[in-house]
């Protein structure tokens, strides 16, 4: 059953995947 | 979010357990299509009568997904662990699969999120459930640790309260761009949530949609939580991570795409919300019993308690002469008996009367110790000693009694014999058979005729 793994498309995230923010 | 918070206590609440009863179990599973705006969307809402028991957050694939960055269907982790209903949980990179936030998984820490402030929802091995904001310090709790814990984003509602605008400002620093926050809250899109409602049930929320399509925002999800009387609730992972799965199987209808994107598939995720078979509190009931439907039925007649990790020997608990054990009560030295409530019978002594004393002449001892030097043993030793010598004395005059009456019995019968002897040498005399001597004085000379006659024959009429 099922038809393999998703391609991720749908992404809904919180902060921004560019910069990686350093812990103040 | 940027700002860590190592020590110190944080703004979080913390919700009783449900007073429920120990074995009650149980998960309620609803469907909706409700309208949100001019949207009709679906989802299901499950609530758990006795979180501690029957909520489990799960690692992807299993223990150790976390270490090994990990990423597993809803389904796959769901199934593995025999889960009747579960949802996805945290956030997860997507580049490298590690877990984010904090992850406690049925009593073990997987990771610390080092006290970065975003929202958490957890259960305390009381059962307390703990919603909101915690620092490093609260998170490794030892006194009341954390049985089940993950961290989501954004505190939904705090003790019945929308917090949405908040949890904004505690888990979005101000330098960053907040488009990107502020879209994530209002944007539509398929949502997952965790919380609890007024009774300590937990409740988990899962919402079908697809980004900036269909589905619902942060506001609509809180304000549909607070009308199902849910008073605290955290936002998990969601968009392509929305995931419900119902008895291992698939049961809502992900949003991103497969390889043919004419299908929807299911998205591989991190950790896992799940509802399962109430466990027993703890889960192998403290080894001394077997976990039926959540209830722990003891082995061996002495364990009690929820867990069977309480020794009960009844009310008088040994008689406080022993220690309950698993076989019974074990009495101290010197008491016996089912509850230790019987003295040692005399001659024996220590743990249960189990050793015969070792006094001499079998004199009783102590029946704790053993001695025989205390005084009532003494006294019984002196009363032999004297035991002794009045048994000798007593011997001794037995002896001497004896002998008199020995004696007096041979005198005695000396004395009849005696007596029996002189009468019957009498009787010869008198009856015949007897030896006839003449008196010499008394007849003078002896007639001439009678020096002859032999002494046998007797003329009776001579006398």
């Amino acid at each position: 059953l099922g038809a393999g793994a998703s391609s991720d498309d749908d992404l809904l995230l919180p902060y921004p995947r560019a910069r990686a923010r350093l812990p103040r | 979010d940027c700002t860590r918070a190592r020590t110190g206590g944080r703004e979080h609440e913390s919700w009783p357990p449900p007073p429920g009863t120990p074995g009650a179990g149980g998960l309620a599973v609803r469907t909706f299509v409700s309208h949100f705006g001019d949207r009709a969307v679906a989802g299901h809402l499950t609530r758990v009568v006795a979180p501690l028991r029957a909520f489990s957050v799960l690692e992807p694939g299993g223990p150790g997904g976390c270490a090994g960055k990990r990423r597993a269907t809803v389904e796959e982790t769901a199934r593995a662990a025999g889960c009747h209903a579960a949802q996805n949980g945290g956030f997860f990179r997507m580049s490298t699969g590690e877990c984010l936030g904090n992850v406690v998984s049925d009593g073990r820490l997987v990771s610390s999120s080092g006290g970065l402030q975003n929202a958490q929802f957890g259960i305390r091995r009381d059962g307390t459930l703990v919603t909101g904001y915690l620092s490093e310090e609260e998170v490794l709790d030892t006194e009341n640790p954390f049985v089940q814990l993950l961290s989501g984003v954004v505190w939904l509602i705090r003790n019945g309260s929308v917090y949405i605008n908040e949890s904004q400002a505690t888990e979005c620093d101000e330098t960053q761009e907040t488009g990107s926050f502020s879209k994530f809250v209002n944007v539509v899109s398929a949502r997952t949530a965790v919380g609890h409602d007024r009774k300590g049930q937990l409740v988990l929320f899962h919402a079908d949609g697809q980004t900036e399509q269909r589905g619902i925002n942060l506001w609509e999800m809180a304000e549909f939580l607070l009308k199902q009387d849910v008073v605290n609730a955290i936002n998990l992972d969601g968009g392509g991570s929305a995931t419900f799965v119902l008895n291992g199987t698939l049961a809502s209808y992900p949003s991103d795409h497969c390889q043919d994107n004419m299908w929807r598939c299911p998205r591989r995720v991190s950790t896992v919300v799940c509802v399962h078979e109430p466990r027993c509190q703890p889960p192998d009931c403290h080894g001394h019993g077997t976990c039926v439907e959540g209830r722990c039925q003891c082995t061996g007649g002495f364990w009690r308690g929820a867990g069977c990790g309480e020794l009960d020997c009844g009310p008088s608990n040994c008689s406080d002469h022993g220690l309950c054990t698993e076989t019974g009560c074990r009495c101290e030295a010197g008491w016996m008996g089912t509850n230790c409530s019987e003295e040692c019978p005399l001659g024996w002594h220590g743990p249960g009367c189990q050793k015969p004393c070792e006094c001499e002449h079998q004199c009783p001892c102590d029946p704790r110790t053993g001695n025989c030097s205390i005084s009532p043993v003494k006294q019984c030793l002196q009363s032999y000693e004297g035991g002794e010598a009045s048994s000798f004395t007593r011997t001794a005059w037995l002896a001497l009694t004896l002998a008199l009456v020995f004696l007096l019995l041979v005198s005695t019968a000396a004395n009849v014999a005696l007596l029996l002897g002189s009468r019957a040498e009498r009787q010869r005399h008198l009856d015949g058979d007897y030896v006839y001597h003449p008196l010499h004085e008394m007849n003078g000379e002896l007639l001439a005729a009678e020096k002859e006659q032999p002494g046998g024959s007797c003329n009776p009429f001579k006398d």
